[in-house]
């Protein structure tokens, strides 16, 4: 019922998050940030207000799996798929799957999750790839700076054609 | 600057490897003979396929989300 009938985005400006598990080599508070990061990311852009929950159900629900791991889609272990995640509109909106067998972390060793996590994301808010490089939904992973990150301009502009811009009101 | 993880290298080398025999600098495209040109362009159609299944062997070894594209 949270999803817009025939459009790809949710149908409400506050979603809830839930990181399900974690991975083997990041804290847990290291996770907690790169997902907190990677959905202000969004949220800086959007009347999106995103809220934390810590049990039950979400409206996105992050999680790691490795291999087959019963949605169709399996992971392939180390490198290759890094994660995935389902558009409002499929059957399972908000999931959002990291492959766990990867080497996660919060800085330029391995794979950053925050930076995965911005472009999965995305993809759970209603975002498709995009095939501008110096986007965050081109679909293979670039390294930058998590410190000065931002969204191109052709993130910016897709994800405003969804939800429209951050009132000046909505800027606490 | 992508970060490829070190397995993947060796993938990327042999890409690498590979298109260097076709698309060779200005610099060094003169030093070759007519005849060794020739060849070089017949086994680059000979192994037509054979490029394609490199293309995506890069492709797939490459870090990427799992997301098909046009895919709901």
């Amino acid at each position: 019922t949270s999803i817009s009938p025939g459009r790809c985005k949710w149908n409400k400006h506050t979603l809830t998050y839930r990181i399900i598990n974690y991975p083997h080599d990041m804290k847990p508070s290291a996770v907690k940030d790169s997902i907190y990061n990677a959905v202000s990311i969004w949220s800086n852009v959007t009347p999106l207000i995103f809220q934390q929950v810590q049990n039950g159900d979400a409206d996105i629900k992050v999680s790691f799996w490795q291999w087959a791991h019963e949605d169709g889609w399996p992971f392939d272990g180390p490198g290759g798929i890094l994660g995935h995640a389902f558009l409002p509109n499929s059957g399972n909106p908000g999931v959002v799957h990291f492959d766990k067998n990867e080497h996660w972390s919060a800085s330029d060793t391995g794979y950053n999750l925050f930076l995965v996590a911005t472009h999965e994301i995305g993809h759970s808010l209603g975002l498709q790839h995009s095939g501008n490089q110096s986007s965050i939904m081109y679909p293979t992973y670039w390294y930058h700076d998590p410190r000065t990150f931002q969204l191109s301009a052709d993130d910016i502009q897709r994800i405003q054609h969804l939800y429209g811009e951050k009132c000046s009101s909505d800027i606490p | 600057v992508p970060v490829p993880p070190a397995a993947d290298h060796k993938g990327w080398d042999f890409v690498e490897g590979y298109f260097h025999q076709f698309f060779l600098t200005k610099k060094e495209s003169p030093l070759l003979t007519q005849e060794t040109q020739t060849q070089l362009l017949q086994q680059f159609h000979r192994n037509g396929t054979d490029l394609l299944d490199m293309q995506m062997h890069a492709l797939l070894h490459q870090p990427h989300c799992g997301v098909p594209d046009g895919s709901d």
